[in-house]
């Protein structure tokens, strides 16, 4: 699994 | 928010009230893949049911909430209201080969094996291919109105903003999303032959012929 970044986009 | 994405996402919503106003405009969905507008559908449904558990911001939740609205709206006019012109016979791409190995893809390759994080996943996967009913029925046709291909423009436009907005932000935050970034690379790559074609042949040019 690879790190889980911040979902801020769309 | 840098402007990139800023005019990555306007160039976005571009390309979908372009193609909601060509439709309703000229009444007839003819040279438009109903697929691959139900495949965007599929596409913002499975991305934004963030909108259920997160909260971003106001701009966040205002264009999800349109992206979305827009989508369904599309498919509706496709499928119900102009259905009479839907040229259903040259929208003949097999969207199984899409959806199959890319929902196999997602379940493989996550940054989180959770329901929400797969569905973000699939996501990202099918939008980069969901393009290719449309590009495919062009082909196949051997020509798209000019509109069509503004609707085009727009909607490669704004995945290759998006690149350099991941270029960005990894400078200056930090920041990067292998697989955001992956598919991305391979959703824009699609499009360069199309772009290419759009500068050369489509500018002034009607009707477009490949």
């Amino acid at each position: 699994c690879l790190r889980t970044p911040v979902k801020d986009e769309l | 928010m840098n402007v990139f994405r800023l005019t990555g996402d306007l160039s976005h919503l571009a390309a979908i009230i372009i193609l909601l106003l060509k439709i309703w405009k000229s009444r007839s969905c003819a040279g438009i893949s109903g697929k691959s507008q139900i495949l965007f559908a599929i596409v913002f449904t499975t991305r934004y049911l963030d909108l259920l558990t997160s909260f971003i911001s106001l701009y966040n939740t205002c264009m999800k909430v349109i992206y979305i609205g827009c989508a369904y709206a599309t498919v509706y006019l496709i499928y119900a209201k102009f259905r009479a012109t839907y040229d259903g016979n040259h929208d003949s791409f097999r969207v199984e080969f899409l959806v199959v190995p890319v929902g196999g893809l997602s379940v493989l390759i996550n940054h989180d094996f959770s329901p929400l994080e797969i569905l973000w996943t699939f996501s990202i996967y099918l939008e980069s291919v969901a393009i290719l009913p449309q590009l495919f029925m062009i082909s196949k046709t051997g020509e798209a109105e000019t509109i069509t291909t503004h609707y085009l423009f727009c909607l490669g436009l704004y995945r290759a903003l998006y690149l350099f907005n991941w270029i960005w932000r990894f400078y200056f935050e930090g920041f990067f999303d292998m697989i955001a970034i992956v598919a991305g690379v391979v959703q824009t790559v699609l499009y360069c032959d199309f772009f290419y074609l759009y500068v050369t042949k489509g500018w002034f040019s009607r009707p477009y012929r490949l």
